[in-house]
């Protein structure tokens, strides 16, 4: 592991009060080497890697701290500092006037639907009505899906019809889930890939009509260098306000989501942890640091 | 030569970076980047397209596996020749499942497809409509059956209406969840059980998007299912699945097929040349 890697080539500074430039970058190149391992994004590894040496050089090695323990503190918490710190809550703020209107979206097969309904059981627990919007009349099956988790957790839902245009879709069933009664409602959207012109004006046109409160991209935690690439132009393209990192239960490292802070800025709010609708963590900075750092 | 070498070592470097950013790793990167160098200094070669010729070649040399990708619609090991299709959670299983179908009915096959995902919501409804058209019989069970049961029955149909092709579809799992993993092992056992030498081919489903979570992915499920061949999904996007270039090798297997769309026709046969050109693009 990174920090085991690092006590040995820094320990070898005993006795030394000062980290130097030179035993430094040493350690750095380690970590770089576990950043990209980790799926961290090239140039924001890079950047990373500059803001630690900064913080290491010429720092004072406090009494009884070793070179070595000294330099994991700051990778640490120069990383949690990144992934969003410390003290505030993730979680989306649900106290604007209802319906408050929450839209996922995101590229292909990486969990928005099942997402979707997860967040309806988890906001439901603080006693809100929720109501879910299928908007994916593509994919063969969606509306079905979307409906047979909703039925499972008795979450009323509507779905765009087989060729209804989402966006058309998306005005319909929300003055329907308004007439029923929906305090919070979730939008799901269709998986798409960033460079499909059609697909993102679409999200973009959804966006303008549903004027939603949270615009959340659903990235998949086993992503590679390419989540910077996706989540600049979805965030870019659609003005997003926070992500969710799902299947972090398998055991890719999550770079990913360190790419994703380090160039977009989206707060990351929750994280899927399962399949079943249970599984939905609100997101710890330094959970995900110490998961990244291996 | 020397006066050249630091023009090189730029250039290198440059192509490092992209290579890294095309998810090959690091590990691989390096690898590359010392045997170009030496293959340059043997061609006495530096010029920036002699370079990236050269890289291409290494990386090309990589992709070609022992085994050549099987043609699609083509040579059939068995009657039904039996397609066990595995992979982690949304990777394009179930939509690379009909688009294959398609493809061996447009080569004039007797295609069916088992329904063994009985697991996730509406999992099944969707591969029925992908069957439908493609012109396939489909196998299915109710919600919640056994994904291993299902399976034999297809295989039972299969043979019992002669056709010539099985494709089997499984849910997603990670292989972090060891009882997940067990249930796909009694899946192909369960073929084996009931057809000798099935299944022919056990093809790991893998998004292109993945970084290098794909090679502990390829080792588990290799490790239970022995997986003979790739597929790659989702290369009409933006990641460039250069993944697949340590884990084809680690493994020792072909890439089979890419996915480049979310239509019946959005299925190509694997092409190292023209994938090679797109990582160094
Ligand atoms: N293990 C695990 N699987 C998940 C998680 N979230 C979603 N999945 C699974 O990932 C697969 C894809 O999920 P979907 O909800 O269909 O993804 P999607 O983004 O709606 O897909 P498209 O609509 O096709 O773009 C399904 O098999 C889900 O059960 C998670 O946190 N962990
Ligand atoms: N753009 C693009 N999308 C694809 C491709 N292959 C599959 N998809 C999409 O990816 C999503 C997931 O595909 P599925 O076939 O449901 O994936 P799966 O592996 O069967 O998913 P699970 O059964 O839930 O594990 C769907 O929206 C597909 O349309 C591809 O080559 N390109
Ligand atoms: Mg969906
Ligand atoms: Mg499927």
């Amino acid at each position: 592991a990174l920090t085991a890697r690092l006590s040995t080539v820094l320990d070898r500074l005993r006795g030394r009060g000062v980290l130097s430039e030179e035993n430094v970058t040493e350690a750095l190149r380690d970590v770089r080497r576990a950043l990209l391992e980790a799926d961290v994004n090239v140039g924001v590894a890079r950047s990373f890697i500059e803001s630690v040496k900064e913080q290491a050089l010429g720092s004072e090695v406090g009494k009884g701290v070793r070179p070595g323990q000294q330099m994991i503190g700051i990778i640490h918490s120069e990383m949690i500092r990144l992934l969003g710190g410390e003290g505030n809550s993730a979680e989306v703020d649900l106290s604007g006037s209802p319906p408050v209107i929450l839209m996922l979206l995101g590229l292909q097969g990486s969990g928005k639907t099942t997402t979707a309904a997860k967040l309806a059981v988890h906001f439901r627990s603080g006693g809100r009505k929720i109501g879910l919007m299928g908007l994916d009349p593509y994919r063969p099956a969606a509306g079905e899906q979307l409906r047979r988790l909703a039925e499972r957790i008795d979450v009323p839902v509507e779905v765009a019809r087989e060729s209804e245009d989402p966006v058309d879709a998306g005005v319909r069933i929300l003055s329907e889930l308004k007439a029923a009664g929906s305090e919070v409602i979730l939008a799901d959207t269709a998986g798409r890939q960033t460079v499909d012109e059609a697909l993102m004006n679409e999200l973009a046109s959804l966006r303008q009509k549903l004027n939603p409160q949270e615009t959340l991209l659903v990235l998949d935690a086993m992503t590679g260098q390419d989540a910077v690439t996706t989540a600049s132009a979805f965030s870019g393209r659609l003005d997003c306000t926070g992500a969710i990192l799902t299947k972090l239960d398998g055991d890719a490292r999550g770079g990913a989501a360190l790419s994703l802070r380090g160039v977009t800025g989206l707060p990351i709010r929750y994280v899927g942890i399962g399949e079943d609708l249970g599984a939905l963590e609100v997101f710890h900075p330094d959970r995900m640091a110490g998961r990244i750092l291996g | 030569f020397s006066g050249k070498t630091a023009l090189t070592d730029d250039l290198l470097d440059e192509l490092e970076d992209r290579l890294l950013e095309a998810d090959l790793g690091v590990d691989t990167v390096m690898e590359i980047r010392d045997h170009l160098q030496n293959d340059l200094r043997a061609k006495k070669a530096s010029g920036p397209d002699e370079v990236i010729a050269a890289m291409a070649e290494v990386i090309e040399r990589i992709l070609t596996p022992g085994v050549p990708p099987k043609e699609i619609g083509a040579d059939l090991d068995g009657r039904p020749h039996v397609v066990l299709f595995v992979g982690v959670n949304g990777s394009g299983k179930t939509t690379t499942i009909g688009k294959l179908a398609h493809a061996y009915r447009s080569a004039g096959k007797k295609v069916i497809v088992a329904a063994a995902d009985t697991y996730r919501a509406a999992a099944v409804d969707q591969l029925v409509v992908w069957a439908e058209r493609a012109g396939a019989e489909c196998v299915r069970s109710h919600e919640g059956a056994d994904a291993a049961s299902v399976a034999w029955d297809a295989l039972d149909a299969a043979i019992a209406r002669e056709m010539d092709v099985l494709l089997v579809d499984t849910a997603g799992r990670l292989h972090t969840h060891r009882g997940l993993m067990g249930e796909l092992e009694k899946i192909k056992r369960v073929l084996a059980g009931r057809l000798e030498g099935a299944p022919h081919e056990t093809l790991l489903v893998l998004d292109a998007t993945t970084g290098q979570n794909a090679l502990v992915q390829g080792e588990e499920f290799s490790k239970s299912v022995d997986v003979t061949g790739l597929i790659l999904t989702k290369l009409d996007g933006t990641a460039r699945g250069g993944v697949i270039v340590p884990l084809a090798r680690k493994l020792d297997i072909p890439v089979q097929m890419v996915g480049v769309g979310e239509d019946l026709e959005s299925l190509m046969p694997f092409d190292a040349h023209e994938f090679t050109a797109a990582l160094l693009k």
